[in-house]
């Protein structure tokens, strides 16, 4: 099972546009999917059309529910745990205890099974939450918006993906960089773009996902971008992204 | 003095580029203005091409040192007080001492004299650094692209805004809901303008700020957009923006 983390404490750069639209694609090629839903905005889950009020990610934080008893099905492949704002007290409510960042981690182990890959949506922000997050995974995909705000994030990202890997989670590592609202007629977007790849090389996907305004729209049907614009750029960008990712999985 | 909170707990939807485009064109007609840095991300900081290492918000909210005493001057009439990422250790760190959300408030009141406007950027978060922040301020300006995930967002925000008025700051209230990274050739944009209008009437400014690449370009020169590209239309939007507010507060 592997375990993928969406992380960049810069907002807006498509952290979970790329979750919700990634899993939607992994599934549709066949994979069992579930995507879990660790920020209080719950916009994975608004956007899959799906409610957390009876059952959610901070009933599962506050030691009162069971992951696989608040799971659920989006279609026969893909499985959601959805959130709620509620989720915003947990930073501060959770005792000094001294595990409280390998909460999630343990909840996944006791439950969440047979799926080929979990996706875990994380708040634009770098803390409990998203340690949560980065510990609970083997693996950190991190999507870049072409622009220098976004860029200059990524030494803060990388020091605390560091630091998890040597306090908490030996085997983290970065499974890529995805380029995202990339818009090809900016002079800047290239910029960074060659910036990335001359740093991390073979780290970015060569899969670059374009600004592309039905991947906006979308979440306001609750819909994935493959259910309510499947000819889209938007579409075949994150059909593609799986295809790569899978390819990338399978060789190892 | 003014004091406005930026904030919207939706990630990149403009809170960081209208709070420094927005003081530096009031310090541009002539008003003295402060802004405060707030996020851990320090974007507010490297946009105006300051460093925090030496003195930042981080030292005020561990109470090792007061406002006046890390504060820089950006041009003779724009002030600022950086930030750090070590502020990220923050919510995690503070006792649990019963006024934590008010101490920007009182650090304020204690040293930072003698401004028309003290604008006060926040992270994309509804936790212990954006409540300091609503308490310490009379009013608020709430950016809002034109997008599903930024209006769906609001409800939480007001609901935050609501709570922080009934029990920490009774004279809290918002000055305006701001459209931000406006793409007038988009269906989406002019149907969440069309509902913010409706809902919020004459609390949404008039000033639509649209989407440029200038402005985007601009912080990775430390540079406001009126000193990178001062005949923009984010130039000029930041500056109508800015008289839209004088001759508000004006009127009162
Ligand atoms: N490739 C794209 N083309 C056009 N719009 C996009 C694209 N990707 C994301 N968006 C839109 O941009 C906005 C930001 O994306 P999203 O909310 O996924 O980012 P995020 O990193 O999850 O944000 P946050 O930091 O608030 O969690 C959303 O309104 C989304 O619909
Ligand atoms: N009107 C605009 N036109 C073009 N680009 C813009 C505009 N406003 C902001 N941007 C760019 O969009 C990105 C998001 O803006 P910004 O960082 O100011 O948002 P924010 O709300 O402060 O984000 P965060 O939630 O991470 O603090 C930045 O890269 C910024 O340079
Ligand atoms: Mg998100
Ligand atoms: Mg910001």
């Amino acid at each position: 099972m592997k375990i993928y983390s969406l992380a960049n404490q810069k907002g807006g750069v498509g952290k979970t546009t790329t979750c919700l639209n990634l899993a939607m694609a992994l599934s549709k090629i066949g994979k069992r999917v579930c995507v879990v839903d660790c920020d209080p905005q719950s916009n994975l889950s608004s956007g899959l059309g799906v409610n957390g009020s009876s059952g959610n990610i901070y009933d599962v934080f506050s030691q009162r529910k069971e992951l696989d008893e608040i799971i659920r099905e989006v279609n026969h492949n893909l499985f959601i745990v959805p959130s709620t704002f509620d989720l915003v007290g947990f930073e501060t409510e959770v005792k000094e205890e001294e595990k409280k960042e390998k909460i999630l981690k343990e909840k996944i182990i006791k439950t969440i099974k047979n799926f080929d890959y979990v996706l875990i949506d994380t708040p634009p922000s770098l803390g409990l939450l998203t340690l949560n997050a980065l510990v609970a995974s083997n693996s950190v995909i991190i999507p870049v918006q072409g622009e220098y705000y976004s860029l200059e994030g990524l030494t803060q990202l990388l020091k605390t993906i560091k630091k998890v890997k040597e306090l908490l989670n030996p085997s983290l590592r970065i499974r890529g960089f995805l380029l995202t609202l990339f818009d090809r007629r900016l002079r800047l977007a290239h910029a960074v773009e060659a910036e990335l790849r001359r740093v991390f090389k073979d780290k970015v996907f060569k899969t670059v996902v374009p600004r592309s305004v039905r991947l906006a729209e979308a979440p306001s049907f609750g819909k994935s971008v493959f259910d309510y614009a499947p000819n889209s750029k938007g579409a075949l960008a994150y059909m593609e992204l799986a295809k790569e990712i899978l390819k990338g999985d399978e060789k190892k």
